[in-house]
């Protein structure tokens, strides 16, 4: 049980700081066990410095680098720990156009993997969906569901 | 393991019966403000057997069973059923097809089926042991939720690493 | 004290519903006192319905339903006692298009009477305000701030 | 009254002056994440007497002045200046413009300045009181803080009346 907590945690850790870097392009960002002599209870520190900046508390982060952040030890705990499907709702919508891009260049990587669902207004993200699923409410209070784009339509559409 | 389909009917805002197809890769869910996006979402974490009504945006179990409109009644029941495709087993049955089904009446009643025959949510949860999926896995991110990865405490932020130990 | 509480309470009730009305297009919406009898420390029960939809719980409310709700009482307290300016920091991220139109056209309406200094991430927004400031951090770390359109050019813009 | 100026100097992301001016009517401020919008609306909100650092998104006051990058020293103290056009006036003092100064040394010590005469913080919150200005009235709604006028409990809902009664 120990052995395998702390396995995984490393292998985070490592992959998290590449990938923070990754999305930030550059700065640096890691984990800490806050007590590693009780790794069965020990909370877990997350230091995150964007590029440039000085090291700071994680409250002082801005909400899309904060977003971004949380999204780079997401997408690490996934890419050691592949789920099978993950559903992310609006996860993108405080994210300005450069870090969108970041984002949805590394949700492509770890899709060959894991299967994702997005529910998005951003039009990127639904570009970059293979499959796309409309929701509407024609009758007030009544959802029903259609299709927008099916799997093999992706390579034909004219962008 | 593949998430194939998602089939909801009186759950939510969907009184009509809904299946989700779904393939490997990246799928899209869009549509204006308040259309019934975010219920898809939990639909699947109320199948995979969510418990707590608030973490469901209700604030008694009942509000997940269709309340009716100005047009249509009230439904009596809601069901959802995500249906998985098991052809290299990583689940511990021998089907190459899973089908998990959550039922709830207004009475109260909640039924779980697995493969169509009734069962207790905790062979569901044994089931998919281990594999990321649950209610508490970090395959379920809801509206306004990510932030709470990097949530205050040090000490909540351990989960998300149990989970995937 | 208490009248002038009472007073103002039922002007922004009043207009309250018919902000409502107008950024859902029907449906209605009204503002309650949890005890009447004691004014001065009763609670404001909120009570919102979309066109078609069931009376139901604000919890039950999508995210941007929510945010128009509230939207609309911000507004309907600014129409009753206009604040000489209102900063609002990315109010309009969790708005669908067509939400959105309906938002910037009252607030035009109401900047007659109030200063607004918006932040925003969305083109709409950008496109409605007179006077643009761009904020950099071209030195990493450090803040700048330059205008993008002064006052008179917003009328020579091409569109 | 009209808000026409808003100087920052050594208040968080801003280590060199910077000048706001402003006009009637719609403003946007727009950026890249990170780049110091919110902090903008953070020294308004401070110049006006915020007292929680938290709610200054810091874990102590000094939070508030410019804590260095690689290639610039922390300062050692913060600034910001609102100026208002009394030309009607709302305000009541004798001048045609009113300039409301917040200052702050590492040292902790923090000085509060009317038109460049120190004042007490009491003499700034009489002088906006029933005019909707100030860091409780409804006039600064933070980034992911719109859903909280609608917040939780009714009780809690009380303060957005009382500002405008
Ligand atoms: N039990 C129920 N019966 C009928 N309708 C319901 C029920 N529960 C929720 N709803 C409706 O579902 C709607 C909210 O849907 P949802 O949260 O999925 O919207 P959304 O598409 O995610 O929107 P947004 O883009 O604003 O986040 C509400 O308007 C609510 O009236
Ligand atoms: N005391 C300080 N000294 C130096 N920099 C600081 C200080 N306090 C905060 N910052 C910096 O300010 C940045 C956050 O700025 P802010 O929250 O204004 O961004 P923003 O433009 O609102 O971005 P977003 O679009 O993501 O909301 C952080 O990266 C942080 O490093
Ligand atoms: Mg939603
Ligand atoms: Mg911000």
């Amino acid at each position: 049980m120990k052995e395998k907590f702390l396995d995984s945690f490393h292998q985070i850790k490592t992959i998290f700081s590449s990938v923070f870097k990754d999305f930030f392009e550059g700065g640096r960002a890691y984990l800490k066990l806050t007590d590693p002599n009780d790794v069965l209870e020990s909370g877990v520190e997350i230091i995150a410095q964007p590029p440039g900046k000085k090291l700071q508390n994680l409250s002082l982060l801005s909400g899309g680098e904060k977003a971004l952040t949380a999204i780079a030890l997401l997408f690490s705990v996934i890419k050691v720990k592949p789920a099978p499907f993950c559903i992310l709702d609006e996860i993108d919508v405080s994210l300005d156009g450069m870090n969108l891009k970041r984002f949805l260049n590394y949700l492509k990587v770890l899709s060959d993997n894991t299967q994702f669902i997005l529910i998005t207004h951003r039009r990127k993200t639904m570009e970059t969906a293979g499959v796309l699923y409309g929701v509407t409410m024609e009758e007030p209070g009544v959802s029903k569901v259609f299709s927008l784009r099916l799997p093999e339509e992706k390579d034909k559409r004219v962008s | 393991m593949l998430l194939k389909k998602i089939e909801i009917y009186g759950f939510k805002s969907f009184p009509q019966k809904v299946e989700i197809e779904l393939s490997p890769g990246i799928t899209g869910i869009i549509g204006p403000n308040g259309c019934g996006k975010s219920n898809i979402s939990d639909a699947v974490r109320w199948c995979l057997g969510e418990q707590s009504f608030k973490t469901l945006r209700g604030n008694q179990m009942e509000d997940m069973i269709f309340n009716g409109t100005d047009q249509r009644k009230p439904i009596s029941f809601a069901e959802v059923s995500l249906l998985f495709d098991n052809l290299d087993p990583e689940l511990n049955v021998d089907y190459t097809e899973v089908n998990v089904t959550r039922r709830l009446f207004r009475s109260g009643e909640s039924d779980y089926l697995l493969n169509k025959v009734p069962c207790r949510l905790k062979e569901i949860t044994e089931l998919f042991h281990d594999t990321g999926v649950g209610k508490e896995a970090y395959s379920l991110i809801g509206q306004g939720k990510i932030d709470q990865i990097l949530s205050a405490r040090p000490e909540d932020r351990r989960s998300i690493f149990e989970e995937a130990a």
